[in-house]
């Protein structure tokens, strides 16, 4: 137990420094054991540098670099086991703009073997779907889904028409 | 693998049926507030075989099956279904194209099946044991468990990992 | 003690009651003593009603139904005692459209009394400032004011001509 | 009662004098992730006498002081200044305008001051303990207490009532 809990911790921990890496260029993210030599007893400490200058403790962060740092530690464990399918439920709700946009290419780096499933009131998120569905209570209760777009490569699939921007 | 279909009836607020496609690439689901887009998570969880009332936010199982709205009377059962390519042979079946779905009656009694022959939810669990696509793993990532490793709550993170493995 | 908790109590509650119908026109809210005849006690329910049709336990709120309730309850409680400012910290990150519109038509309905200082990434919420602030950090590190626009009643207080829309 | 200007230096990311004027309406504080928002929150908070570290997202006092940039070294002193207009009488004072300000030295060493005149923290705290500007009150809402209430923590929730009575 002890040995197979190692390996998949050093599987997230490789796995987050490189997703870290991708959600804050100029930065670096690790994971370490302390606290006890038994890594069954240790705890996990996240380290994260957003820019060169300075290893900051998680409490130290601001709201959105802390949510950023987190989706990428979660990430690095979805990335353990492969799935073919990884929702997102709402949580680019604290990031501005530059990091929606970082976050959502990190995404398009991995759709080659992941589809994603993107829940959001985010614009610019939305922007960036290949397809959307858009989910109404038109009748009071009663969940309908409603526009459905469907584009590719400028194409709109759907309607069979290319999309003008 | 895929998922290409998800089909939703009875669950929760989407009385009438419902049907998503997916397709490779970033979906994004969209709407106002409490329009039922959380809900299409929920219901591809339980497909998949999640049991905990706390993931599902339900009290007791037949509380996910439509409870009537202003102009809609309850329904007596909940289906969800889901269509998965086992384009790679991940899931150890002979089969290329994989349907499950399960059946919540108001009485209490659940049916599952795999291709339209009836299993067990047990059969369910098995299928994806090795999977990332098990109920406990990391194919759903929502705000509220970024913010559970935010909260520094060394015990919620300690968690995580020892999930993982 | 327990004379003055439930006058507060009942201060809360009638501001609850208020605000709630403010945020959720078509609904009602309520807060009650429940669990013991002590109020010391006591737990404290939360009502939620967002449409006239049914009550609904907070577990039962969508993400964004439960925000604009706990913002409507801890708005209840800051009406007890007056403070000239009332700091609001991206508690619109949850919120569509027509609820962003909603919660800043309810802080209006309190400018006579409060001035809000509202930090938001919201587009909507930005538009309907009176005065905003942008900080940036064009040097690494450090804080700066850049951006400052000053309007009331169309007009651009700062540089003294009228805004065009 | 309102507050008219906070005058910020040297405290947390603002290394450089920053003057922030408010009137009546709604002021929105916009900016990237990690520019400094929560921060001008933060300095408000310590300047009326704030003293928790958790609130302040400081494990020392200290921590508040400018700590250096790439480009800047660390700062000997934090100070910030608020500026209130006591037209209703609210404060128990004869003055029309008071200046609170608040200074933090590197060694450790406070300086608290009413309209420039040397005063200890606890005639800060005096000052405005009836009303809803003392460091307990609920003049600043943000995301992480309306996900306190959600969580359905009932502790959480009666504490709340409990500060406010
Ligand atoms: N069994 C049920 N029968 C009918 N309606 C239900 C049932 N279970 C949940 N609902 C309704 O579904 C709605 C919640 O939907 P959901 O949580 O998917 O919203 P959402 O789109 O995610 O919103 P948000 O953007 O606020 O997160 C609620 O109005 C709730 O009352
Ligand atoms: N004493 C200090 N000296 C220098 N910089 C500091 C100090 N304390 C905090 N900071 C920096 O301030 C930044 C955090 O700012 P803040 O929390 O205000 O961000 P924010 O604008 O609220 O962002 P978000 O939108 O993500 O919530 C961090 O980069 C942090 O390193
Ligand atoms: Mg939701
Ligand atoms: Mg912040």
């Amino acid at each position: 137990a002890r040995k197979q809990f190692t390996q998949v911790f050093e599987q997230i921990r490789s796995n987050f420094q490189k997703t870290y890496a991708l959600f804050f260029p100029e930065g670096s993210g690790d994971l370490k054991l302390i606290g006890n030599s038994d890594p069954l007893e240790a705890d996990v400490e996240i380290y994260a540098r957003p820019k060169t200058k300075e290893l900051k403790t998680m409490k130290a962060l601001s709201g959105g670099e802390k949510a950023l740092t987190a989706i990428a530690l979660l990430f690095s464990v979805y990335l353990v086991k492969p799935s073919p399918y990884c929702i997102l439920d709402e949580v680019d709700a604290p990031l501005d703009d530059r990091n929606v946009d970082r976050f959502i290419s990190v995404l398009r780096h991995f759709t080659e073997t992941t589809q994603f499933i993107i829940v959001t009131h985010n614009k610019l998120t939305m922007k960036s779907a290949d397809y959307l569905y858009g989910v109404t209570m038109q009748e009071e209760g009663v969940s309908k889904i409603v526009s459905v777009q469907f584009k590719k490569n400028g194409y709109d699939l759907l309607h069979k028409v290319p999309i003008s921007s | 693998m895929y998922i290409s279909e998800l089909d939703i009836f009875g669950f929760k607020s989407f009385a009438n049926r419902t049907r998503l496609k997916f397709s490779q690439g970033l979906t994004c689901v969209v709407g106002p507030n409490g329009c039922g887009k959380t809900n299409v998570v929920d219901a591809l969880r339980w497909v998949m075989g999640e049991q905990k009332g706390s993931v599902l936010r339900s009290d007791r199982m037949t509380d996910l099956i439509f409870g009537g709205s202003k102009y809609k009377k309850p329904l007596n059962y909940a289906e969800v279904s889901l269509n998965i390519h086992n384009n790679r042979q991940v899931l150890s079946l002979a089969y290329e194209n994989v349907v499950i779905s399960r059946r919540l009656y108001r009485d209490g009694t659940s049916e599952y099946f795999l291709n339209q022959t009836p299993v067990r939810l047990k059969d369910i669990h098995d299928l994806f044991l090795d999977t990332g696509m098990s109920s406990n793993a990391y194919s759903v990532i929502e705000l509220k468990m970024v913010e559970d490793i935010l909260n520094e709550n060394r015990e919620s993170r300690k968690y995580l990992f020892e999930e993982a493995a």
